[in-house]
């Protein structure tokens, strides 16, 4: 089986206002295949709080869509998770 | 031949062992190496001793990567243990903490994951269990530990990141390491769970929002030791107990300790603040190494001085 890619994968940093954006990220969660970063899962999540999750290529543009559609702010830290992962090797070997 | 282990990289767990083992023999009488048990996939769980002196000691049980995709858990397990080894007799410090206390460190709690991790999917938390009646694979060891287990909604679900297992203590490697600790609890002073990322430092409890007995002196040692870590490079770190910091969990190794009677208890979350999340640079090994050394050596000292 070959390693799995992350080619064009995000990780969005939210920043959550109330627990209603919190419970739209909830049901994002429900409908999404959403990978937990912090907090390490979607119970945990509440209002006034920030959020970083890993979304596929694929699912992206419907959680951004449901993200702008309830004015939620976020940021996507990382855009492409798999030349992330290539770049955290960055010291040569001696 | 795993190939050379360096500190200022991440190591593959062939190359751990290896290293392990060249631990002991550069330092035999310093190091030693004692199996506490294996893995689903048979892979050892090896805890390195680190100290001159014999069991009845002082102690202090510090484990790495109980979650295998925080990798700068484990790169910081093992500066540590060369740190220390190669320090004895040249610092003070250490040298008066090795002369009179042993470490017991677990450099790689979940071996299986962390393995999973180099070949298949990097993203991997949980172990390498199977389940019964699930496709799905692996426990969330931190979530396996005999403290409130399974209390809280989504642990209980195979499929989930943070599922706690069928039982307390069903995974091989959660026994492993409660068996040791159960076993040196009278000579145990502290413990240390080291995690990634949000840089925090972490008391007790997570499964109640009540605060444990000793919360005044685990404040002041943990904010102490958040001083000392951003002395280095002013890296910021916040602290309080579990569920007022971050939220609430249930089965961890933390509360685990705490309730065995192991009063110091303390996980850190080392860098970084989410810019690169488990996937730190190599390049910030080190600094992150260093930095953490100085709060655990203070942890360390703290023990020395006041524990019983």
């Amino acid at each position: 089986v070959p390693p799995v890619r992350f080619d064009r994968e995000k990780v969005l940093h939210v920043n959550l206002q109330d627990e209603k954006q919190a419970n739209v990220l909830k049901g994002l969660a429900d409908t999404h295949e959403l990978d937990f970063w912090y907090p390490d899962a979607p119970h945990h999540v509440a209002g006034n709080m920030t959020v970083d999750f890993r979304v596929s290529e694929k699912e992206f543009q419907s959680v951004q869509l449901a993200l702008d559609q309830h004015e939620m702010r976020y940021e996507i830290l990382i855009h492409d998770l798999q030349e992330v992962i290539e770049k955290q090797f960055d010291v040569k070997e001696d | 031949i795993p190939g050379r282990h360096t500190y200022a990289k991440y190591n593959t767990w062939d190359k751990i062992v290896a290293w392990t083992e060249k631990m002991v023999h550069k330092h035999p009488e310093m190091v030693s190496r004692i199996k506490i048990g294996t893995t689903i996939e048979d892979n050892p769980l090896y805890v390195l001793k680190i100290g001159t002196g014999d069991e009845r000691r002082k102690a202090i049980f510090m484990d790495c990567g109980i979650h295998a995709r925080e990798w700068i858990s484990p790169a910081f397990c093992q500066w540590f243990v060369y740190q220390a080894a190669k320090s004895y007799g040249k610092n003070k410090i250490m040298t008066k903490l090795l002369d009179r206390m042993n470490f017991y460190v677990l450099p790689v709690f979940n071996v299986d994951g962390y393995i999973w991790t180099w070949k298949q999917n990097r993203m991997w938390r949980k172990n390498r269990s199977r389940n019964l009646n699930s496709k799905c694979i692996g426990t969330d060891l931190n979530r396996n530990f005999n403290a409130s287990w399974n209390s809280f909604p989504d642990t209980n679900k195979p499929c989930g990141e943070t599922y706690a297992g069928p039982a307390p203590e069903s995974e091989k490697e959660t026994r492993a390491v409660t068996d040791f600790i159960r076993k040196h609890r009278k000579s145990l002073e502290a413990y240390i769970t080291i995690h990634s990322y949000s840089q925090m430092v972490l008391f007790p409890y997570g499964y109640t929002a009540k605060l444990p007995p000793d919360q005044e002196e685990l404040t002041k040692v943990a904010k102490v030791s958040t001083d000392a870590l951003s002395s280095r490079y002013e890296t910021r770190y916040i602290y309080g107990s579990i569920a007022s910091t971050i939220y609430r969990t249930s089965g961890s190794s933390l509360d685990w300790a705490y309730n065995l009677g192991i009063k110091h208890t303390f996980a850190f979350e080392l860098r970084d603040k989410g810019r690169f999340g488990f996937l730190l640079p190599e390049s910030q090994i080190k600094s992150t190494c260093k930095e953490t050394m100085l709060a655990v050596k203070y942890i360390a000292k703290y023990i020395l001085r006041h524990a019983s």
